[in-house]
């Protein structure tokens, strides 16, 4: 039996909205210490790692590991039919073929109860090493996001390039070229406005800007994200929820 | 432009 309620339905559609839009079908195991979840795009180059914790949900209950083969584009419509200050409850049997979705006002005394299908999934569980990471950058996201945002509409690459004390983003494309250059700096009285680097080696990457613009919609998940930068291994962008995270993993491009 | 790589490879299939 699973009874996960989260005290605001908003955190659980902040959390699909970070990746409904790069991969569709995703398993969601369900597990006494919380739910995971993993999913690769179609294309076999970013693979999306969720990871939500006990500490994130009102409370939590799992008897038996379940897994909910669950279509996130079914999903959507569901969560958009709660409102974000409700609770929303996840309920399913041990071995259940659909998922209760509970929202409920405690103010209005107003109950919706939605029952979703589930799917049978068939997705590989990929293993993620602790890999090592040439460059770990720090920053504000929506200030990551402007940058992909603007530097995307010149070109479908995007080059990150990390020295000692240097962060430059840069775009070269059809109609023009753009270069954001950042510097690591401490913000004392806003400290999440802060860009903090840790670079072991210099690296120079690019990546495809479709799957940034993708990745940065998990923004609106957390004020900072974690970019971790290696020449020998996918990138990780990883967005800390309150108990758990949201991580993309990144094929780059190669220059011809 | 360049060659996009894909993830196979990085991570092995549990």
């Amino acid at each position: 039996m699973l009874e996960a309620k989260f005290e605001e339905a908003s955190l659980f559609k902040r959390i699909i909205d970070g990746f409904k839009d790069c991969v569709q079908l995703v398993n969601f195991q369900c597990k006494e210490d919380g739910i995971i979840a993993q999913a690769v795009d179609d294309s076999r180059v970013l693979l999306v790692s969720l990871e939500i914790g006990i500490e994130a949900f009102q409370n939590y209950r799992c008897d038996h590991p379940v897994t909910l083969g669950i279509d996130l584009t079914s999903l959507s419509k569901i969560l958009r039919c709660g409102n974000n200050s409700d609770t929303l409850t996840l309920i399913a049997d041990d071995t259940p073929d659909t998922v209760l979705l509970l929202f409920e006002d405690t103010k209005k005394d107003r109950v919706a109860e939605y029952s979703l299908k589930l799917m049978d999934i068939d997705a590989a569980f990929l293993k993620i090493e602790d890999l090592a990471y040439d460059c770990t950058l720090m920053m504000p996201s929506s200030e990551f996001s402007k940058i992909v945002r603007d530097l995307s509409q010149l070109s479908d690459s995007l080059n990150i390039m990390i020295t000692k004390e240097t962060i430059k983003f840069v775009a070269d494309g059809d109609i023009g070229s753009g270069s954001v250059i950042l510097k690591p700096f401490v913000n004392m009285d806003k400290p999440e406005d802060s860009i903090k680097l840790e670079m072991d080696q210099p690296v120079d990457l690019t990546f495809g800007s479709k799957y940034l613009l993708d990745i940065v919609k998990g923004s609106a998940l957390a004020e900072k994200v974690g970019i971790r930068l290696s020449s020998e291994a996918p990138a990780l962008f990883q967005f800390d929820l309150k108990s758990g995270y949201l991580q993309f993993f990144l094929a780059p491009k190669f220059n011809d | 432009s360049g060659v996009q790589v894909r993830l196979d490879g990085f991570f092995q299939v549990v």
